[in-house]
C-alpha cells in the first residue's frame, strides 16, 4: 500500500 | 483602488471552475505586477497556484496591494449571470469590504453590474522551492483529461513513468489493471497536439487520481498541460492561460509513496 504524503512534507512556511 | 478588465471573460470564468472544486475560500492577491492566488485544499496534499500578469489584462489598475476574501462557489454562482461573450471588470475600493463584477456584452448594449461581499480568510502561504525538474512532459491537455478519467474507472492511483522516448501512465486496481503510453509526437503542422518530452533522467512516481481529475477541470484553458516530476517530490501540472505575459494555472501533487 501506498501512502499518501501531505504538501508541508516538501513546501516550507516561507 | 483595484479595477482589472478580464477583455474575454470567459477566461475568468473557466479560472474559477478550474479551481472551485479543490478550494473553497482562498485570497486573490492583487498588486502592481497583477493577480494572483495560492491555496492548498482541505487535507493539504495538493495546491493550487493561479498567476495572471498585469499585461494580461485589458487594463489593470492595482494602487496599493490588497487582499480580495473570496468563496468561489459563491464566486462562481455570480459568474454565472455574465454571457460568454461579455467582458468583466472586477473592482474594489481600498479598505471595502465588497467586490464590484461589471458584465458588458461585446456591443456595448449591455452592463450589469454586482456586488459580492468579502470575507476575511487566513490563508497559510507555503514557500514553494524552485526546482529543476527531471522530467518534463507537455502533451494535449485533452489528451491528459482523457487518460486520467479512464485510468480512474480501474483504480485510484496512477503510476506516471517518464523515459525518453514516451510516458506511461499505469493503474491497477480491484478489475484489473491498464496502462497508456504516450510517445514523443511533434506534430508540427498541429503543435497544439504534440507530445514533448523533455528529459534528464528518468522518473516514475504515483499520484491519486482523484486530484489529477479535478486538476483536469482547468483544460478548456489551454490546449495543452504540462506535468514536470523529479524523484519524491511533488508533480506539478501547469495550463498556460497566456502565453505571451506568463500568466498560468498550476496545480501540485504531492507523491504517493511506498511504506
Amino acid at each position: 500500500p501506498r501512502k499518501q504524503r501531505k504538501l508541508g512534507q516538501f513546501f516550507g512556511a516561507p | 483602488m483595484f479595477e482589472a478588465r478580464f477583455e474575454t471573460g470567459e477566461t475568468l470564468i473557466k479560472i474559477v471552475d478550474a479551481m472551485k472544486e479543490l478550494v473553497e475560500d482562498c485570497n486573490i492577491d492583487c498588486s502592481t505586477t497583477g493577480m494572483s492566488m495560492q491555496a492548498m485544499d482541505q487535507s493539504h496534499v495538493s495546491l493550487v497556484a493561479l498567476m495572471l500578469q498585469k499585461e494580461f489584462f485589458g487594463s489593470f489598475r492595482c494602487d496599493r496591494s490588497i487582499s480580495l476574501g473570496l468563496n468561489l462557489l459563491s464566486f462562481s454562482k455570480i459568474l454565472k449571470c455574465a454571457s460568454k461573450e461579455d467582458a468583466i471588470t472586477l473592482k474594489a475600493e481600498d479598505g471595502g469590504d465588497v467586490l464590484t463584477l461589471m458584465f458588458e456584452s461585446k456591443d456595448g448594449s449591455r452592463v450589469s453590474e454586482f456586488e459580492m461581499k468579502l470575507m476575511d480568510i487566513d490563508s497559510e502561504h507555503l514557500g514553494i522551492p524552485e526546482t529543476e525538474y527531471k522530467a518534463v512532459v507537455t502533451m494535449p491537455s485533452g489528451e491528459f483529461q482523457r487518460i486520467v478519467r479512464d485510468l480512474g474507472i480501474i483504480g485510484d492511483t496512477v503510476g506516471i513513468g517518464c523515459e525518453k522516448d514516451g510516458v506511461r501512465f499505469s493503474v491497477t486496481g480491484d478489475l484489473g489493471s491498464g496502462n497508456v503510453v504516450l510517445k514523443q509526437n511533434t506534430s508540427a503542422d498541429k503543435p497544439d497536439l504534440a507530445t514533448l518530452i523533455e528529459l534528464e533522467e528518468p522518473v516514475e512516481l504515483s499520484f491519486a487520481l482523484r486530484y489529477l481529475s479535478l486538476f483536469t477541470k482547468a483544460t478548456g484553458l489551454s490546449p495543452q498541460a504540462s506535468l514536470s516530476m523529479s524523484p519524491e517530490v511533488p508533480l506539478v501540472v501547469e495550463y498556460k492561460i497566456d502565453d505571451e505575459t506568463a500568466s498560468y494555472l498550476r496545480y501540485y501533487l504531492a507523491p504517493k509513496v511506498d511504506e
